[in-house]
């Protein structure tokens, strides 16, 4: 299901998004 | 609880820099050159928090995708 596979994709970016604004708040590098 | 909802607000600020309330694509755009993301990439979150699609993510919808990524993970 072609469907299913953009939703993964949109999971890691969202989930790559909101890692990279916990590393920025936290002040890792 | 609290916590998330502190952070969720936080984020929110983050990307609301201009304090309006909502986020719009320049306001994810000007998170380019902050975040290991690129213009693509932010682009597609905005696509995939703006559950309405109306161009103005709310605190509501980005909690919500927020929660989603904290919770909602499928496990593979």
């Amino acid at each position: 299901d072609p469907n299913m596979k953009a939703g993964a994709a949109n999971e890691g970016v969202l989930a790559n998004f909101f890692n990279s604004l916990l590393s920025k708040k936290t002040g890792a590098p | 609880q609290n916590t998330i909802l502190e952070k969720t607000h936080e984020f929110f600020q983050m990307c609301d820099i201009e304090n309006k309330g909502f986020i719009n694509r320049r306001d994810m755009q000007r998170l380019n050159g902050e975040l290991p993301l690129s213009a693509d990439e932010l682009e597609n979150v905005f696509d995939t928090l703006d559950s309405d699609s109306n161009g103005y993510l709310t605190l509501s919808e980005f909690s919500s995708g927020f929660s989603e990524f904290l919770f909602g993970r499928k496990i593979s």
